[in-house]
């Protein structure tokens, strides 16, 4: 057994400046810096690498590596931009920066929008809603019979997609939530409003203890 | 409410799989 002599580097591969990110989204330099310890800790659980696996993703969500969600999976597939099967550390900030109080509705409405466009058409087409629906319920251990699904839907497209053509297009969608604006409530997470005060265990002082 | 008169995506939000409060919790 050797010993590592070397320190290990302060930053791992795919940081990215705060100050850049802090320039981009809703949070401040500190706040970057104290979700980038957030990051670490998500990004080490299982594999040490300074990227978020899906199975990382799992086990912060659910407490359970193996535990999968459709949605889940969405939300992990939506936050990797670069679509290489981990989150690096600006995507994570990125991405966490549309949930934050003070994020434009615009962008929670779009966000959402690429989180239940499951094939990533463009649209939300009737078979994907439905396919969500029955996630739901499984994920709940609900059982519905399979008329009542199809009237849930029914409904639900029908006053979605206003222009009749069976699928639910960016437009239809903006303005679905703008009459129905809680369904864009879970896209706002309020410890985000001030996370240096709200996690200050996560503001470690990484650039001064060294 | 009746699950028959909910809006589809008013059900689907409520997923233990969209809820990333879980991430900042110990």
């Amino acid at each position: 057994m050797g010993c590592f002599l070397s320190k290990r580097p302060k930053h791992t591969a795919g940081y990215e400046d705060p100050t850049l990110l802090a320039a981009e989204t809703p949070f401040n330099v500190s706040e970057v810096e104290a979700l980038y310890e957030l990051f670490k800790k998500l990004s080490s659980s299982i594999v040490d690498d300074g990227r978020i696996h899906k199975e990382e993703f799992q086990l912060a969500l659910f407490r359970n590596k193996n535990k999968r969600n459709l949605f889940a999976d969405r939300v992990f597939d939506t936050f990797d931009v670069k679509r290489n099967g981990v989150i690096e550390f600006g995507e994570f900030i990125r991405a966490l920066g549309i949930f934050h109080p003070n994020a434009p509705v615009e962008s929670k409405i779009e966000f959402a929008f690429r989180l239940y466009d499951l094939r990533q058409t463009g649209f939300i087409e009737r078979e994907e809603l439905k396919e969500m629906v029955l996630a739901l319920l499984h994920e709940s251990d609900l059982v519905l019979l399979e008329d009542v699904v199809e009237t849930i839907v029914d409904k639900t497209f029908s006053d979605a997609d206003t222009k009749g053509d069976g699928k639910i297009d960016v437009e239809e969608w903006k303005e679905f939530v703008s009459r129905n604006p809680s369904l864009i409530k879970n896209m706002t997470l309020p410890y985000l409003k001030d996370i240096t005060l709200a996690f200050p265990s996560f503001v470690v002082t990484s650039e001064v203890d060294d | 409410v009746a699950p028959v008169a909910m809006n589809a995506f008013e059900l689907i939000s409520t997923s233990q799989g969209l809820n990333l409060g879980t991430l900042f919790e110990k």
